[in-house]
């Protein structure tokens, strides 16, 4: 089972276009997929077609109140993946989960419950640094960074190659950066020219070939709770997380 | 003193590209103007041409530890405004200050020694509703929403009100969206055209008559640490905010 964690602290990225899209996209390839949704504001849980989880078990029952992590999971059958839907509570789970033991352990605990039901886990995370994102980065086997070429997000990307380098000294853990793949990406303007550029120079290894290009279709589907590739299977943006799912499956399976 | 406050959950619309050229803007128009970061991305801080504050007192000293602001403020004399920096122990704030005492007022109280230095006060927040955009709220006399015209920002848009009135409920306070500002406008795109139309039935009166469009200038600026009006001053974007300043004169200046 491979859990591969959607995360970067710089906001509007397309970390959740792109954890909504590559479920879907490795579905498509037949494989197991869970898409986990741990950002308050739950964009890829109506992006799959859902409600934010009110009445049952949710996610925050499993980080902060060790309840079952199969409880909480919704079939999402239209669209092949499974989807664990986010909640209400996550705005306050910096707070609630001080008083937790192992409280950035959580997540990787509970995934291991899920063990040979699924081939890919997608984590969403939140536009922060806080204990949801800490508890995706510790229980990941993979880590993709979407990236706009821009000057906020690329000074975003190192603080989070910082951040990574404070969490695996502290922990002693080894989060390493699997994949940075560029976002929303024109290649008409000089600025996104530059900053792949420099992309290209300081993270050869890591930066995915596929390129996801600005088209409007990725941000109209959301409005229909759909992904791409059930809004409009021939846009640009659709092809292209098909083809980043043939690359996450060449790059990440055969490890 | 007007404290704008420039928040909004949802990453990426817009708020520090609006915080630091309202900025720049008002005080083209001479007023007396503080941009305060309490962002821990600290976007603002170099988009102003600085860096992070790291040796001496820092804003976290000011919310945790009952510093003066006024230790903080550094003067950003090319452009016209002072600017009291972002820094590191940002990331961290939601849990060091769980043991400070009536934590979400730190800043309000904070400012009230800065009463009769400025006419404006400007709060760029971080993607998120912890104790720091808590705090700017609370410390708030007008609020501006920076929204993209699309599904997830709209998305935002309703549990950001939810979240306000959830705040005036508990703390008595009473707060209100002052205006919603569109950025990144697209006029050729279908779905910023409806989300457009929402926005102007739901929202009539705070919605700004000001548009800021998407130009790319706006984004190159950062990378030289200038607002727009110092890197390219005729630029649709640049103009589009000396507009908006025009719109806070003649909207906040009455009350
Ligand atoms: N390739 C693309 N082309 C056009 N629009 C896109 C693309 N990818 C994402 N978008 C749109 O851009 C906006 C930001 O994307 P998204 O919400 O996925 O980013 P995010 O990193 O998850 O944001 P947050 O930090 O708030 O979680 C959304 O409105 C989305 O629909
Ligand atoms: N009107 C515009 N036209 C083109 N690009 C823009 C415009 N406004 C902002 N940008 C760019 O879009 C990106 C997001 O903007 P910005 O960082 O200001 O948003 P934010 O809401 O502050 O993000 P965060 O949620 O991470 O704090 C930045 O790279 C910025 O340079
Ligand atoms: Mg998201
Ligand atoms: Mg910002």
């Amino acid at each position: 089972m491979i859990t591969l964690v959607v995360a970067n602290q710089k906001g509007g990225v397309g970390k959740t276009t792109t954890a909504v899209n590559l479920a879907a996209s490795l579905a498509a390839t037949k494989r197991k997929v869970l898409l986990i949704d741990i950002d308050s504001q739950a964009n890829a849980t109506t992006g799959s077609g859902h409600e934010k989880a009110e009445d049952k078990l949710t996610i925050m029952d499993v980080l902060a109140r060790g309840a079952c992590i199969k409880e909480t999971i919704l079939t999402c059958t239209d669209f092949g993946f499974d989807l664990v839907p986010s909640c209400q509570d996550l705005i306050s789970a910096d707070i609630e989960m001080t008083t937790v033991p192992a409280a950035s352990l959580q997540l990787k605990n509970a995934l291991r419950s899920l063990e040979g039901s699924y081939d890919y886990v997608i984590i969403d995370c939140p536009p922060s640094l806080g204990i949801l994102t800490l508890n995706a980065l510790r229980a990941s086997s993979k880590l993709i960074i979407p990236m706009q070429c821009e000057y906020y997000a690329m000074e975003g990307l190192v603080s989070l190659n910082k951040a990574i380098n404070d969490i695996n000294s502290k922990t002693g853990e080894n989060i390493q950066i699997s994949a940075i793949l560029r976002t929303m990406f024109d290649p008409r303007a000089r600025l996104t020219r530059e900053v792949s550029e420099e992309l290209q120079k300081y993270f050869p290894n890591e930066l995915c070939s596929t390129v996801i290009p600005r088209n409007i279709k990725l941000a109209e589907a959301p409005s229909s709770g759909k992904p791409g590739l059930f809004y409009d299977p021939t846009a640009k943006g659709t092809v292209a997380y098909l083809a980043l799912a043939g690359e996450v499956i060449s790059k990440f399976e055969k490890d």
